[in-house]
């Protein structure tokens, strides 16, 4: 096995480019930002801010948590709150240009990264599956 | 790197037993397998039946899914219905006794796979995390 050539690999070559991405922005009601993950059928996706800036994660369970009351589930709120009150801001990020052993350890604990430029702004997302078929493809040679 | 040794892992090495894992009943409605997956945080669990045997798993898409109306989440749907219901009994499932190359194949596609016994009995998961860090290790030395 090549040990050299998976260090080769970068995070550029195993991403989804931002086009490919379903995403919500921080001023969504979260209406709005549960029925497109409920549409996706996607557990999280990223929060962007208006001008394309990568602003955190948002779950359903983040949604779902934020409405459930004591008694029952307050669905009034989904119209009342935004994204930006129930996203995750504080998620590791990546740069296409970074390696592949720093992205393979960050996905022990992420399903998937978000990939920003230099600027902040969004570039896509670097999945557990791409990694797996990556490493699947290695093994086999 | 010794490709015969992970080769040598077996789905027993990695996985988390039963006992460790939550998970919901065939019969139960709707609604507590919408909090059991809210109070731990997760996507998707097991389904068992009443006797530890392994059904298949429910997700909160698939309970979401169901209680989205077009004009409303039909709330009431939590109470009558039951996991039967929306689970998806069609996954693949592992036995402890198989190798890591066979769960390494199936984590493309699954960020859980359940493990099961010669009779069926539900045994536990193995997960994307636990094959990750396995090949983290396994591709520093
Ligand atoms: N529509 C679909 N068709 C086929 N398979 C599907 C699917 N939706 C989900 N899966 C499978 O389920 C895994 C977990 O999805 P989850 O939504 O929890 O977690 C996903 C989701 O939160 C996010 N994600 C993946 N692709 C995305 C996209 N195009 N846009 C936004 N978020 C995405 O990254 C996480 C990890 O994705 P990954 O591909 O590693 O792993 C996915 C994939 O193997
Ligand atoms: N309470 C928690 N503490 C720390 N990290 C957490 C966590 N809950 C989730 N995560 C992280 O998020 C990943 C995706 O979780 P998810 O719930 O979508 O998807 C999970 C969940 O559906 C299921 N799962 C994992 N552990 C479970 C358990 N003890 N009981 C039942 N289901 C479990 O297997 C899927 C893949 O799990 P994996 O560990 O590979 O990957 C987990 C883990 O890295």
């Amino acid at each position: 096995i090549q040990s050299t050539e998976i260090r080769d690999v970068t995070v550029g070559d195993l991403m989804i480019s931002s086009e490919k991405v379903a995403h919500v922005q921080t001023q969504n009601p979260l209406e709005h930002a549960l029925l497109v993950l409920v549409k996706t059928g996607y557990s999280a996706v990223p929060v962007l801010n208006a001008q394309s800036h990568f602003k955190g994660i948002v779950s359903k369970t983040m949604i779902i948590d934020s409405i459930l009351g004591i008694e029952r589930f307050e669905v009034e709120k989904l119209s009342q709150s935004t994204v930006q009150e129930v996203m995750d801001s504080e998620v590791p990020t990546l740069h296409r240009d970074d390696g592949f052993m720093k992205a393979l350890k960050l996905a022990i604990n992420h399903p998937f990264i978000c990939v920003v430029d230099e600027n902040g702004y969004f570039d896509g997302i670097l999945t557990r599956r791409a990694i797996l078929k990556k490493l699947n493809r290695h093994l086999h040679e």
